[in-house]
């Protein structure tokens, strides 16, 4: 899975 | 996106728009907490720092724009606004924000993934959010009279992380996506906090009563 799996969120 | 993500920033989106409704049509404040809205301010703030510096998405741009913009104009009303900020119950909005800030910023300095600025703000952002609400909680156990429009916001602001649980859930098992602490314990603090307040609403609402939450 990618590292910014959280980061994409709001 | 899964439909659990976008139920959840409907949901954020849907309960800001309800609170400035409040505040535009109904040129009222009454009952919102203008500690818990500072404290949102610096959440976006701190949070959206890599809005310049990273792309996700125009969705994701659009968002972050969106929430820092009405974040900060919901203040200004409460603050400035020479009609809605005589509504504003200061005398019961007592929470200092400094007693959650304070920790929070310790916490995130101590318990992050990078020791870099930008980690530790957006780590500290989430720390920040799961506890923004509480001054609200306590404006809302002190006051008598809990108005509609001020309880389905409550109401929306606690759906929205639950549904954001929810995603965490899906893209964990579906997605496979890693496993990530930080956000996920933050984020069931943050909806834990709302149990109590979700159990009254629930109640008032079958019952069809006034929403009164006990002292």
């Amino acid at each position: 899975a990618d590292q910014s799996s959280v980061k994409d969120e709001l | 996106m899964n439909a659990f993500r976008l139920a959840g920033d409907m949901t954020h989106l849907l309960s800001i728009i309800l609170l400035l409704h409040k505040i535009r049509a109904m040129k009222s404040c009454a009952g919102i907490s203008l500690r818990t809205q500072e404290l949102y301010v610096i959440v976006f703030v701190t949070r959206y720092v890599d809005l310049s510096m990273k792309y996700y998405s125009f969705y994701n741009s659009i968002m972050k724009i969106v929430f820092l913009g009405t974040s900060i104009s919901i203040v200004w009303y409460m603050r400035y606004h020479k009609v809605v900020k005589q509504t504003y119950n200061k005398d019961v909005d007592t929470f200092r924000h400094i007693f959650l800030i304070l920790p929070c910023f310790v916490l995130a300095l101590l318990i992050n993934r990078a020791f870099t600025v930008i980690e530790v703000l957006w780590t500290f952002s989430l720390y920040l959010e799961a506890v923004a609400i509480l001054p609200q909680l306590v404006l809302l156990q002190r006051s008598r009279n809990i108005d509609n429009l001020t309880g389905n916001y409550v109401f929306l602001l606690g759906a929205y992380r639950a549904f954001y649980l929810l995603n965490w859930i899906y893209r964990f098992f579906i997605e496979n996506h890693q496993v990530r602490w930080i956000p996920w314990l933050s984020g069931l603090l943050q909806t834990a906090i709302y149990a109590d307040f979700f159990y009254y609403y629930i109640k008032s609402w079958k019952n069809r009563e006034k929403l009164k939450l006990p002292a």
